[in-house]
């Protein structure tokens, strides 16, 4: 229990959001770009696979780019952050045919990503294995499960395997309902602020098994449970939140019934959520979400 | 396919097989990101433009919107980055640690996992049925709040119709202060950092420390960086704070300002010099 004044002269007031990482153990320095940086000699100089990566030139991460980046952040940046909100796909994308993913390969590149994180971040010091220096709250992307972008509600086998992989970050208190909805929170400052990670997966349009979230039998309607019951508790309590996951709750990627429910829980609960962060398409930019707008829309839909 | 099951058409297969190769070309080179980004301009933020002004003076904190952050990727889609935010913590060193009285975590959570489990095992309403009432009742609720609004009276949605779906919020309690997302306070956004990594510097460096005869990891090391690409409070869109109501200038701005634009998509693109 953390709630007295001891951790206060420590908070620095900054917080780092990464996302994306896509490592691929397959790529290699100086093959074709054209065969997605995995073989062959490159037809000249702009094919060349290089050590960091190439931008824009559609290759996932060189394992390298990972490393480094986290070293850099370690080293630069550690000492002045207190959490860290991370945002999903941590395994390379299926666009190879010669090397096709496997569930085992996705299991194993989540807890590649996840020790690499775990050893980063952890306080060594501490005999608590849930002891950070700094908090890492990690969301689940649609490239991190098996078969690609297709998650169903829990408890199933990867959902318990998903717990497995990020048990140091998850408070053992929410492990039945990770288990269930792939979500949880942590109080990154006890008391006071929290990061909600939800399964954005459960909401995507790309996932197979999601039509809306108007029917009880949905994990989009189960998980808006999860949420409402969680930011009633958190405001009860005085803590204020930002909300984290993989994909934007936008119409582009989220059934309308989906994007506008959560609009309004956005709308009617902006006492305490601050905002949110969001990865999967790759651009820097900002939505406005309009809760006034999401009333409407409820009412248009019908 | 579409003969025989006639639900379907053939537009429904064609937009199915449109979605897909959409997915699937998520790992590919990026393609029509400025389109997407013009989309984003043209349905939000010149929205807000055209009503910006009107808003304000109804809502001066704009507490109608939230906002959604979407974060550049470390995989080289573009250039990788990433963004360090930092925010209010004044009244945090001063404020004394509030005493709760709260039920523990772990009952909390077990009290939750039943009230859901009671919702979606309630046989009593069938699941269809369920669904239409309340979204009738909450179609119910916005026709007499317009129809009221349109009466010059102020709205007030039905108290009542949500607590057939608890999937639907309640309605905020009135006299709630704006959150922090709305008026500086501690825990409020102030200001953000973007880190870039230039690989095309980068690879060069790399490249010609290896031709200088410094070993691979010593011209990694030296190579291998993040720099700073651009600030929230940075020209030419300096932003005062990064709250919300900052967030909505910044749109309104964006859209009728082309040259904003521009180092808006340069950014969004993490100073790739992408182009469709």
């Amino acid at each position: 229990d953390l709630r007295g004044n001891s951790h206060r002269g420590s908070i620095k007031g900054r917080f780092l959001q990464i996302t994306d990482l896509h490592p691929d153990l397959y790529y290699k320095e100086g093959s074709s770009i054209e065969t997605a940086c995995h073989r062959g000699e490159p037809n000249d100089k702009g094919d060349r696979a290089a050590r960091f990566g190439n931008a824009m030139m559609g290759c996932d991460g060189p394992p390298d780019l990972m490393y480094y980046t986290l070293d850099w952040i370690q080293e630069n940046l550690a000492n002045e952050i207190d959490f860290i909100i991370w945002t999903g796909d941590n395994v390379r994308h299926d666009n190879d045919r010669k090397i096709p993913r496997t569930e085992q390969q996705i299991f194993d590149m989540n807890r590649h990503v996840s020790d690499l994180f775990v050893k980063t971040f952890k306080d060594h010091d501490s005999e608590d294995p849930r002891q950070f220096k700094v908090k890492v709250i990690p969301s689940l992307g649609n490239n991190d499960v098996f078969p690609h972008n297709m998650f169903s509600p829990g408890p199933t086998l990867q959902t318990r395997e998903l717990y497995n992989i990020w048990n140091q970050f998850i408070p053992p208190e929410q492990q039945n309902t990770f288990d269930r909805y792939t979500s949880f929170f942590v109080e990154v400052i006890p008391g006071k602020l929290a990061i909600i990670s939800f399964n954005t997966l459960y909401m995507f349009k790309g996932n197979p098994l999601v039509d809306n979230c108007t029917n009880k039998k949905q994990p989009g309607y189960k998980m808006l449970l999860w949420i409402g019951y969680t930011l009633q508790e958190l405001r009860n309590r005085g803590i204020k939140v930002w909300l984290s996951g993989h994909v934007p709750p936008i119409p582009k990627n989220f059934d309308s019934s989906c994007s506008d429910k959560l609009a309004l829980w956005l709308h009617e609960y902006s006492d305490i959520i601050i905002g949110g962060f969001y990865g999967h398409m790759n651009l820097d930019h900002f939505v406005p979400i309009d809760g006034e707008q999401a009333w409407e829309d409820v009412a248009n839909a019908i | 396919a579409t003969s025989e099951f006639s639900e379907f058409s053939e537009q429904d297969f064609l937009a199915d097989a449109i979605a897909a190769r959409q997915i699937r070309a998520q790992g590919a080179k990026p393609v029509n990101k400025v389109n997407y980004m013009n989309n984003v301009r043209d349905s939000y933020y010149s929205e807000i433009s055209k009503k910006i002004k009107k808003l304000s003076k109804s809502d001066p904190f704009f507490e109608r919107f939230s906002m959604v952050h979407v974060s550049t990727s470390i995989i080289p889609t573009f250039n990788p980055g990433f963004r360090v935010w930092e925010y209010n913590i004044t009244d945090l060193q001063t404020q004394e640690a509030a005493v709760h009285q709260n039920q523990p975590w772990d009952l909390f959570f077990q009290n939750l996992d039943d009230e859901i489990d009671q919702i979606l095992n309630d046989s009593e309403v069938d699941e269809d049925e369920d669904d239409s009432r309340s979204l009738f009742e909450a179609l119910d609720s916005l026709l007499k709040k317009n129809k009221k609004n349109k009466k010059g009276k102020k709205g007030k949605k039905s108290k009542d119709w949500w607590k057939t779906d608890k999937t639907f919020p309640k309605i905020k309690p009135d006299g709630l202060p704006p959150g922090p997302a709305y008026e500086n306070q501690l825990f409020s956004p102030l200001r953000f950092v973007q880190y870039y990594a230039d690989l095309k510097q980068i690879n060069k460096d790399y490249l010609k420390l290896l031709k200088d005869g410094k070993s691979k990891e010593e011209a990694a090391s030296i190579a291998f960086k993040y720099q700073v690409e651009y600030t929230s409070d940075a020209e030419p869109y300096p932003m005062e704070n990064v709250l919300v109501k900052d967030y909505i200038k910044l749109a309104s701005d964006l859209s009728e300002n082309d040259k904003l634009w521009e180092v808006f998509l340069e950014r969004a693109f993490c100073s790739s010099g992408y182009k469709d």
